[in-house]
Parts: C-alpha cells; sequence; structure tokens
C-alpha cells in the first residue's frame, strides 16, 4: 500500500478567482509531482527521496508559493523556508529565511543527514548550502510579477490603515490571483 | 506552502514542507512549515504536511496532535487528522489543511478552507488531484 499524497497550499481557491487556464496548469503540475514521487517509490526507493522528488517539482512551478513561486515579504524579497523528516528515525531537518536556495527542500535534506543540526537559518543555512553544493540563485530567480503585484496591493492595503496591529495586519495579506493564502 | 509525505516499498514514512511565507510578512517572521511538529511531522506510524495559518498551526503542534491521536489513542488516520483540522483548527480560528499517510498507507487530506491543492498517487500509478472541496469536484467531473 505504499504511496505518496501531496498538497500545493490551502485558502479561499474559488472557481471565481482561479482561471480555466491557471487550474489546468496547476494540475498538470501537482500531476507532475505524484508522477515524480511514484516513479522513486516505483523503483523500490525510499520514502524520503520520494518526499523530495515532488516538492521539487512543486518549487520549481511558479503556480505554489515556494520555491519559484514564492511570495515577497514586506521588503519585497523572497524568503524560503523548508523542512523534511525521516519517520523511521524521526531525523529532521529545517531551514527557515533563505533567499537564494533554489530548492529548500533540498537543503533541509542536507542539514538532516550532513550535519549533526535539526535547523540552519538565514545567512548561515546559506553557507552550509554552499559548503554542501547546494544550488544557489541569483534571488531575482524568484521574481513573478503575479506575486510582485500581490504585494503592492498588500503594502497600499497597509497605507491605507496605518493604525491596524501586527495581528490584525495578519489576515490582510493580498495575495496572487486573489486567494488568499497563509503559509 | 507545499508539501508530501510517502510510504515506501520497506513500510517507512517520510514528511516535508517547502514554502514562501506569506505576503508582506515582516521581522523576520516564520511560519509552521519548517517548524518540526508544527507544520513537518513523521514518526514510524504517521506523516503530515501542513498548509495553512502558520501561528495557529505552530500553537497548536498540529502535525504532532495528529500524530500523537493515532499512538496514544490508536485512532484511525482519517479520523485524527479531521479531528485536528475540522475541530480543533476551527475552534481555534486557524485556516488550512494537511494531508497525511500512516504505515498502512491510509491517507488523509482535510483542510478547513475553501480550497486546497492536493493529489494522490498509489501502487497503480494513477494520480488523482483535487482543488476544492469533494463535492466540487464531482460536480464538475465531465
Amino acid at each position: 500500500k505504499w504511496g505518496l499524497v501531496i498538497h500545493g497550499g490551502a485558502g479561499v481557491i474559488s472557481r471565481e478567482n482561479l482561471s480555466a487556464e491557471r487550474e489546468a496548469e496547476v494540475r498538470a503540475a501537482l500531476q507532475q509531482a505524484l508522477q515524480a514521487g511514484h516513479a522513486v517509490l516505483a523503483q523500490g526507493g525510499s520514502s524520503l527521496d520520494a518526499v523530495t522528488a515532488a516538492v521539487r517539482i512543486l518549487e520549481d512551478s511558479p503556480h505554489f508559493n515556494a520555491g519559484k513561486g514564492a511570495v515577497f515579504n514586506h521588503d519585497g524579497i523572497n524568503e524560503l523556508d523548508a523542512a523534511i523528516m525521516d519517520g523511521a528515525t524521526r531525523s529532521a531537518g529545517a531551514v527557515a529565511g533563505l533567499r537564494r536556495v533554489k530548492n529548500p527542500i533540498e537543503l533541509a535534506r542536507r542539514v538532516m543527514e550532513k550535519s549533526p543540526h535539526v535547523m540552519m537559518m538565514g545567512e548561515g543555512a546559506e553557507q552550509f548550502a554552499k559548503a554542501q553544493g547546494v544550488e544557489l540563485v541569483d534571488p531575482k530567480y524568484f521574481f513573478t510579477e503575479d506575486r510582485w503585484q500581490s504585494l503592492q496591493r498588500a503594502l497600499e492595503k497597509e497605507r491605507a490603515v496605518p493604525s491596524q496591529s501586527p495581528s490584525s495586519l495578519l489576515p490582510g495579506v493580498d495575495p496572487v490571483t486573489g486567494d488568499h493564502k497563509f503559509g | 506552502t507545499v508539501g508530501a509525505v510517502a510510504l515506501d516499498q520497506a513500510g517507512n514514512l517520510a514528511a516535508g514542507t517547502s514554502t514562501g511565507g506569506m505576503t508582506n510578512k515582516r521581522f523576520g517572521r516564520v511560519g509552521d512549515s519548517p517548524i518540526i511538529g508544527a507544520g513537518t511531522y513523521a514518526d514510524p506510524r504517521c506523516a503530515v504536511s501542513a498548509t495553512g495559518h502558520g501561528e495557529f498551526f505552530i500553537r497548536y503542534t498540529v502535525a504532532r496532535d495528529i500524530c500523537a491521536r493515532v499512538e496514544y489513542q490508536s485512532l484511525p488516520l482519517p479520523e485524527a487528522a479531521n479531528i485536528v483540522v475540522n475541530d480543533v483548527l476551527v475552534k481555534a480560528g486557524g485556516e488550512g489543511g494537511v494531508i497525511a499517510m500512516d504505515r498502512d498507507g491510509n491517507v488523509a487530506m482535510p483542510f478547513n478552507s475553501t480550497g486546497m491543492y492536493r493529489g494522490y498517487v498509489g501502487e497503480d500509478g494513477q494520480p488523482h488531484v483535487a482543488i476544492f472541496k469533494e463535492s466540487e469536484e464531482s460536480a464538475s467531473s465531465p
């Protein structure tokens, strides 16, 4: 009964804010991720390899809030987080605040397998990535127009209501294509 | 946020999650995805990857809570996942969903938002993909 399950985010996703074209592209990317993971498992590969293969596909798609499709923070920068965990050993690796790592899931796995630590963040994590030969990219790689416009709308909304408390700003995000996501 | 959980032919489970966080976040905010036990967790019985309003998933240790209910209360995985997502989180006001598998290959994909990009593939290699609630998926099928 081996297999693989994936997600590409949850939120206010309705037929009104998801065009037929975008829906088709999203479904195709999800299928591609499932097939990548299945190929690993069908050949007797490990669940860790299957998870990594599937998540990489989703990170490389501009349609999901991870990797290539990451949203922008307040300063107009893409900051990426990831984690991976091996159920058999409870080994785990996590990374946070990355700005140049193309596939954060790869680095999380290196943290788990090639370091004595569980979690690394920011510049230190990227130094570790470089030492491990994990692919780094120019931050411009993560730019997508949709995500940039989402940030501009969020900033505009924030400027319109400057007295909002930090907690009240949380539900005020205005993400891509009208759907409302957290992560 | 994206994620995957898998059960391999040797019976081992794994979980992984990756995210770009949330639009307009500040102050080095970190959500649940890299927090082991909140947005990502796996043990020999259960594996979970989450997506949603991370602050709630952290405070309610969502991924570990689901696996703990499987481990200590012997709840079926779908029931454990459903309780946490559609009862515990809903009462707290936390929006989102999870994907989960257990060591027998049982799958759960509950969410309390209007939609969740999700999919499953088993041994037969036939991918199943969905976005909206099951009722809407059925209604939209050709």
